[in-house]
């Protein structure tokens, strides 16, 4: 019999249900998009006459931004529910969430099509389905910048698919990344500190005995962070650079979090 | 600063019910 370390099992069990968060993030878009649709309603187009201006119609871009929006509503509600994380104070819990938001948001989609399994399609948190040929022209009208990212993020699905890496080291990854050891300033430092040798620990304790076969494998998956991270930073970035340019959508969580990190 | 931060403080001090 194999024996899964507690923690890990924990870690487990403080997983969203996915068809919950795919449902309350598709419905919200659907609102978002009736919303925004040119001829919705009456009202609506009495209102354009009289500011006589045509309602802006969302981009495809306009609607990533909204979806990583509520993808990050999720990760806020997720983090709320963790053990360990729900010891600490807000301020802490703040100083965390600030650091790691674009990493957890990069690890969601990576895990995402990771588990998906479909190597040419590309899975949305709304559980839409994004073909290869819509992900082609996609890529075609995004920009170099952009669809630089989506390769590098496709690359890192690649290298995770060839070590397989289970729904349970996924989840162990999460915390890893929450519990960051190196942001500062924190109150209760060395609890973080100590949670983050903890999830380490069991992280290469579930390794060496569920794949005995492979010693390696949990610096292997460890080598994949760093990746994941400069990729979250090149992310951060290109959304900076986008709303400075007047192209994210605003009031919300996204941009809150793109601020928190620049002042 | 405090302003740009209120939302997420809300989302993590809100109770559950």
């Amino acid at each position: 019999g194999l024996t899964v370390p507690a923690l890990v099992l924990e870690f487990v069990r403080c997983e969203q249900d996915e068809l919950q968060v795919q449902n309350k993030i598709s419905t919200h878009l659907a609102h978002l998009q009736q919303e925004q649709s040119p001829r919705s309603t009456v009202a609506n187009q009495e209102q354009n006459v009289r500011h006589a201006a045509k309602p802006e119609r969302l981009t495809t871009f306009g609607l990533m931004c909204h979806m990583a929006d509520q993808t990050l509503f999720s990760i806020v509600e997720w983090a709320r529910g963790c053990i360990f994380f729900k010891e600490l104070k807000v301020g802490d819990q703040m100083k965390l969430l600030h650091n790691c938001w674009s990493e957890l948001l990069v690890l969601d989609y990576i895990a995402r099509q990771l588990h998906h399994g479909k190597a040419e399609s590309v899975l949305l948190i709304t559980g839409q389905e994004v073909t290869p040929v819509e992900f082609t022209t996609l890529l075609a009208q995004a920009g170099v910048t952009l669809s630089g990212m989506i390769q590098r993020g496709q690359e890192l699905v690649h290298r995770l698919q060839e070590l397989q890496l289970d729904r349970r080291e996924t989840a162990c990854l999460k915390y890893l990344i929450l519990f960051n050891p190196d942001v500062k300033l924190l109150e209760n430092q060395s609890y973080v500190e100590n949670v983050y040798e903890q999830v380490n620990a069991a992280l290469l304790e579930y390794t060496l005995c569920v794949y005995p076969q492979y010693p390696d494998r949990f610096s292997q998956i460890l080598m994949r962070l760093p990746e994941l991270r400069a990729l979250s930073a090149q992310s951060e970035d290109y959304l900076c650079y986008k709303h400075l340019s007047g192209e994210v959508p605003c009031n919300n969580l996204l941009i809150e979090m793109l601020h928190a990190k620049r002042t | 600063k405090k302003k740009d931060n209120a939302l997420l403080r809300y989302l993590l001090d809100k109770d559950d019910n």
